[in-house]
C-alpha cells in the first residue's frame, strides 16, 4: 500500500507554528509544505535540517520576480508614484528615498499629492528640508492630479533627475479614492506618456493576509510596478509577501527598517528569508 | 455570512445524526482554517477551537440525553424542540457563541469609562507607527464632548514624527477644541504640564496622543511609563490597525505587560481587513475592544459591540 510520504507530524506542527505566525499564510503555507513532500525522501523528511533547507529555497524562489534592475536614469525626468493604504508609511519613504537618490548625485523633486490629510503638506515638507531637495505643493484640499503634473513640468523645465510623488493613504475598498488614482496616472501621462516610469505600493509588514487584497487591487487599478514593505524593525516579519509576490509577480525593491532618514534598504531575498525564519 | 470555512465545517455536519469526536475534529479543521485566514494569532486559534471543542462534545452529550425524555409531558415535548436543532446548525452556532461571549464582557454592552473620582479625567493612546492614534485621538475628544458633554483637551505630546504636533493641531481646529503643545518640553513633561492646566481650566478630559512606537523599543515603552507614572490616565486605548496580522499577539502582550492597557480601540475597519487581530488581543491581555475606527472623518468613531465583530471575523 503506497501511502503518501508525509512531514512528521511533530516536525509538521512546529513547521506551521514558524511560518504561521510570520504571516506566510495558510496557503502559501501548504504550498510550501507540499514543495517539501515532493521533493525529499521518507527518510528526509524527518530529518529538520532538510526540511528547512528546502523551505528556505522554496521560499527564495516565490520572491524571485522576473524583472529588470531598477534604473533611476532610463528616463529623465524619472517619475516616481508612491502608493498605499493609509499609515503604511509612503510620505516617510519617500523622505528616505530622496536622501538616498541625492546621495547618489541625482536632483530630485517631490510632490505633495495629499492634498487631503491634516499635515501631510507640512509632514513632507520637513522630509523635502532634511534630503535637501524641493517640494512642489497645491492649494489645501486642491487635486493631487495638478500638483503632481506641476512638479513634473517644473522637472522636465529644470532638467531634475527624479520626481517622487506623494499620494493619500486609502483603503483599495473605497472606490472613488481607487478612481482618484487612476485619473492621478492620466493626468501624469498629459505631462509625460511613458510617465509613470515606477509605481511603488507600500506595504506595512506588520498586514496580516488582508495585505493580499491590498496589493491586488492597487495592481489591478494602476499597474504596480515595485513593493516597499515597511517596519522590518519591528516584530512583524512580513511574510506575506511570499505570496504577494509570487502572485502578481512585482518586485519587493526596498524594505523600510525604521523612522530614521537612513533607514531604507534595497530589498535581498536571501536576507530577507533568512531573517524571516531565524 | 459564513467564510468559506465555517462553510465547509457546516457542509461536512450536514446529514451528520449527532456530533461526535471525530466529525468534530475535521469540522475544527475548516474553522481553524477560516479564523488563520481572518488573521487570528495561532496560539488564540488553538485555544479557542479546544474550547469549541469542549462545549460542542458536551453539549451532544446533553442533547442525547435530553432526547431520551418520555415525550408525555409538557416539559418533554420543550426539550424534545430544542434538539431538533441539526447538528451543523448548532456546531456553528456554538462557534458563534464563544466568539461573542470571548469579545464582549459580561453585562454584554459597551464598557462604561472608568471616570476620574476628582479632576480631569485621562486618556492615554498608545500603539505601533501609523495605527490611527492622532485621527482617534481627535475622534475620540469630538465623541467625550458630544455624547458625554464634557469638555476635553487634546495633548501633542509626539514631538518626534514631522508635523505631528501640526497634525493634531488642524484636528482641534476642526473641532474648536483646544490643543495642549509645549514645544521643547519631553512627553511626560507636555502631559504632565497639560494635566496641570485641565486641573486649573475646568477641563473634564483629557486625550494624550503619544508617538507611535514599537513594543520593542525600550526607551520608548520607558517613556510611555513615565507619562503614566506622572499623570496616572484612567484609561489607557492600545490603539491597533484592523489590518494587523500574527504579531497583534506579541505588541498587544508587551505594551499591555508594560504599561496597562485598559482596552483597544481597531482602527480602519472601513476596510475589508477581517479584523481577527480583535480577538487575539482580547485573548492576551483580558481587555475588551472599547471603540472603532470606521473612516477617516473626525465623527467615524463607534462604541464596540460583541456581536458585529464576531460576526466579521466568522466572515
Ligand atoms: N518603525 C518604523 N516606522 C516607520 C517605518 N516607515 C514609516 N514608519 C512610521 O510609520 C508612521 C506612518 O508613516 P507615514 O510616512 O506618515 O505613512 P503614510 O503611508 O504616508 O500615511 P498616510 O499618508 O496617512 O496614509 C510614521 O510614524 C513613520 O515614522 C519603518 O520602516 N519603520
Ligand atoms: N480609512 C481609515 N483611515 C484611518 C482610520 N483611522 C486613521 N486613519 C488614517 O490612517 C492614517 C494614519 O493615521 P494617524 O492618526 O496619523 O496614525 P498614528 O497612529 O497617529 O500614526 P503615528 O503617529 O505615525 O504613529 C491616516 O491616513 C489616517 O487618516 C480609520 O478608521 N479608517
Ligand atoms: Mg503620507
Ligand atoms: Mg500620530
Amino acid at each position: 500500500l503506497l501511502r503518501k510520504k508525509q512531514i512528521d507530524a511533530d516536525l509538521l506542527n512546529q513547521l506551521e507554528e514558524v511560518l504561521l505566525t510570520a504571516d506566510i499564510g495558510v496557503k502559501t503555507a501548504s504550498r510550501i509544505f507540499e514543495q517539501v513532500r515532493s521533493s525529499l525522501s521518507r527518510q528526509e523528511l524527518k530529518d529538520e535540517a532538510a526540511v528547512w533547507s528546502v523551505i528556505k529555497a522554496e521560499s527564495r524562489k516565490l520572491l524571485s520576480v522576473d524583472a529588470p534592475p531598477l534604473d533611476y536614469a532610463r528616463q529623465k525626468p524619472f517619475v516616481l508614484l508612491v502608493v498605499g493604504v493609509n499609515g503604511a508609511g509612503k510620505t516617510t519613504t519617500i523622505g528616505k528615498l530622496a536622501a538616498q537618490l541625492t546621495g547618489e548625485g541625482k536632483k530630485v523633486i517631490l510632490a505633495a499629492g495629499d492634498t487631503f490629510r491634516a499635515a501631510a503638506v507640512e509632514q513632507l515638507e520637513i522630509w523635502g528640508q532634511r534630503a535637501g531637495v524641493p517640494v512642489v505643493k497645491g492649494k489645501e484640499g486642491g487635486d493631487p492630479s495638478s500638483v503632481i503634473f506641476e512638479a513634473i513640468k517644473r522637472a522636465q523645465k529644470e532638467g531634475l533627475d527624479v520626481v517622487i510623488a506623494d499620494t493619500a493613504g486609502r483603503l483599495h475598498v473605497k472606490a472613488e479614492l481607487m478612481e482618484e488614482l487612476a485619473k492621478v496616472r492620466r493626468v501624469i501621462k498629459k505631462a509625460d506618456p511613458t510617465a509613470p516610469h515606477e509605481t511603488f505600493l507600500v506595504l506595512d509588514s506588520t498586514n496580516g493576509q488582508n495585505a493580499i487584497a491590498q496589493a491586488r487591487t492597487f495592481k489591478e487599478m494602476l499597474e504596480v510596478t515595485g513593493i516597499v514593505l515597511t517596519k522590518l524593525d519591528g516584530t512583524a516579519k512580513g511574510g506575506v509577501i511570499l505570496g504577494i509576490a509570487h502572485e502578481l509577480a512585482v518586485p519587493v525593491r526596498y524594505i523600510g527598517i525604521g523612522e530614521k532618514i537612513q533607514d531604507l534598504r534595497a530589498f535581498d531575498a536571501v536576507d530577507f528569508v533568512d531573517v524571516l525564519y531565524e | 455570512t459564513l467564510s468559506k470555512g465555517f462553510r465547509a465545517a457546516r457542509e461536512r455536519l450536514t446529514g451528520v445524526a449527532e456530533l461526535s469526536e471525530e466529525n468534530i475534529e475535521s469540522a475544527l479543521r475548516d474553522v481553524r482554517m477560516a479564523l488563520l485566514e481572518a488573521d487570528v494569532a495561532l496560539p488564540v486559534v488553538r485555544q479557542f477551537l479546544q474550547r469549541v471543542k469542549e462545549k460542542a462534545v458536551g453539549q451532544s452529550v446533553q442533547l442525547r440525553a435530553k432526547a431520551e425524555l418520555p415525550t408525555g409531558d409538557k416539559l418533554g415535548e420543550k426539550a424534545l424542540k430544542s434538539v431538533e436543532v441539526t447538528p451543523e446548525y448548532h456546531f456553528i452556532r456554538i462557534c458563534q457563541e464563544e466568539l461573542t461571549a470571548l469579545m464582549g464582557n459580561a453585562e454584554g454592552g459597551p464598557t462604561e469609562i472608568n471616570w476620574a473620582k476628582k479632576g480631569p479625567t485621562v486618556f492615554m493612546l498608545v500603539g505601533l507607527q501609523g495605527s490611527g492614534k492622532t485621527t482617534t485621538a481627535g475622534k475620540l475628544a469630538r465623541w467625550l464632548q458630544k455624547i458625554h458633554k464634557r469638555k476635553p483637551l487634546l495633548v501633542a505630546a509626539d514631538i518626534y514624527r514631522p508635523a505631528a504636533v501640526q497634525q493634531l493641531q488642524v484636528l482641534g481646529e476642526k473641532l474648536g477644541i483646544t490643543v495642549f503643545t509645549a514645544p521643547g518640553k519631553s512627553p511626560p513633561e507636555i502631559c504632565d504640564e497639560a494635566y496641570r492646566l485641565a486641573y486649573t481650566k475646568g477641563y473634564e478630559v483629557v486625550i494624550l496622543d503619544t508617538a507611535g512606537r514599537l513594543a520593542i523599543d525600550e526607551p520608548l515603552m520607558a517613556e510611555l511609563e513615565q507619562i503614566r507614572g506622572r499623570v496616572k490616565p484612567q484609561e489607557t486605548f492600545l490603539v491597533v490597525d484592523a489590518m494587523i496580522g500574527q504579531d497583534a499577539v506579541n505588541t498587544a502582550k508587551s505594551f499591555h505587560e508594560r504599561i496597562g492597557t485598559t482596552g483597544f480601540v481597531l482602527t480602519k475597519l472601513d476596510g475589508d481587513a477581517r479584523g481577527g487581530a480583535a480577538l487575539s488581543i482580547r485573548e492576551v491581555t483580558g481587555q475588551p475592544v472599547r471603540f472603532l475606527g470606521m473612516g477617516e472623518s473626525l465623527e467615524k468613531l463607534e462604541e464596540f459591540r460583541p456581536e458585529g465583530l464576531a460576526s466579521r471575523i466568522l466572515g
